[in-house]
């Protein structure tokens, strides 16, 4: 089992090699500790739970590498999604090239605001809430993500679990209760900016 | 010095702590592993950094912590702060009342969208981009937040560093290069829900 903190760092060095030019075909655990602000000691022992070998003085061959993440970390399986609060930060995720790009399939978008629905975003039409039952047992949606409010996000999250999605991805500040079998993660950007905050404070890295 | 991933968990604690009913004076290690999902020893270890002294079967008395923990994280210190991108993620941001409870007193939003430019958000007026590098050293301000296309992404982090930010704060999907002495945080939100596929995928916890 690779540890979640690798794995996080192992698809920052993922990004990073798939938007390097194609004419770049070797990466040093130099310029990928530099680019992302982690030690070149980190990236090689990363690196150790990978199957590709670097060359000395060469690196690791970009292709091969690009190639083994993106199986490793499940990139090539798409995964059915649909986005719960249509408000900005919804609507930002569902116009997000990354998500895309990572194979975040996103098939149905609800809100509960009767001048958001039947209109557009991106190619797909915001539908109510109380259709949403029967569309994720119908397009075998998998994930939800949570981008209501607070108040409103545990009937939210209550309402994807008893229509059979097994993963939630919540952005609303507030803890939540999922039962065993479905698997949650709580994003909380705060955190960022508090984690920022003391290293310009303190005037160091840790 | 505590190390980041301790500072990112006693974070969580602290935002559990602070958003409990006033009547609740304890906290046991067992109440905040099952909230945030983590195991409760690695809880009772984080807590080892912290001069906060658990009761046995009671737990952690919870004003003495969460006066602890904010004076620990720097939270109530305030930092002068500009949004650079008002689209979508932009006003998400400017409107979250995580960030505004945090401590980030956002004092300047720009763009250079004409359609924006002079529209209000919030309390505050949109200004144009060319007024920032003025705006930025008679407001003492110190912290950058990038939310503007990729493409844009490192001249306006060039133009935030010329005026005198020490912190960039950065959403768009590119590494950016600033010099020694400005601290850069990227969010890479992609992350999160390619760890969340992956529990999914492999149905078990790491
Ligand atoms: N975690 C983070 O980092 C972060 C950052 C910014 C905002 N937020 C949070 O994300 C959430 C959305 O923020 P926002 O700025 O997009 O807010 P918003 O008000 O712009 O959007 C909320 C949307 O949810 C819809 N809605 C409300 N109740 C609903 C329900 N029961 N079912 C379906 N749709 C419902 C509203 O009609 C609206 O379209 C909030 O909880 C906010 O606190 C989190
Ligand atoms: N990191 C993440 O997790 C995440 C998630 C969603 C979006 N994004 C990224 O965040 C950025 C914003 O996304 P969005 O959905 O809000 O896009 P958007 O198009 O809604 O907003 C972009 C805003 O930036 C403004 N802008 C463009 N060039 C500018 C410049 N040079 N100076 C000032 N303002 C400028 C535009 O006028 C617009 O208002 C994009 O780079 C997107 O890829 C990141």
């Amino acid at each position: 089992m690779i540890p979640w903190v690798v794995l996080e760092r192992l698809y920052l060095y993922y990004s990073y090699v798939d938007s390097l030019p194609p004419e770049i075909n070797w990466v040093s655990s130099q310029m990928l500790g530099e680019a992302l602000g982690i030690s070149p000691d980190l990236v090689r022992k990363d690196m150790t739970y990978c199957e590709i070998k670097g060359k000395p003085r060469q690196g690791y061959p970009v292709p091969e590498l690009r190639n083994y993440l993106k199986k490793l970390l499940k990139l090539d399986t798409s995964v059915n999604s649909v986005i719960v609060g249509t408000g900005r930060l919804g609507s930002a995720l569902a116009n997000y090239e990354g998500l895309k790009k990572s194979n975040m399939h996103v098939v149905g978008l609800f809100d509960t605001d009767p001048k958001k629905v039947g209109t557009t975003l991106g190619d797909l039409t915001i539908m109510h809430l109380g259709k949403m039952h029967d569309f994720i047992k119908e397009n075998d949606v998998v994930c939800g993500v949570i981008t209501v409010p607070a108040h409103s996000a545990q009937q939210v999250c209550d309402l994807l679990v008893g229509a059979g999605v097994k993963a939630i991805w919540n952005f609303a500040p507030v803890a939540l209760k999922v039962p065993d079998g479905v698997y949650l993660r709580s994003e909380n950007i705060v955190q960022g900016f508090v984690l920022l905050r003391i290293s310009l404070l303190e005037a160091n890295q840790h």
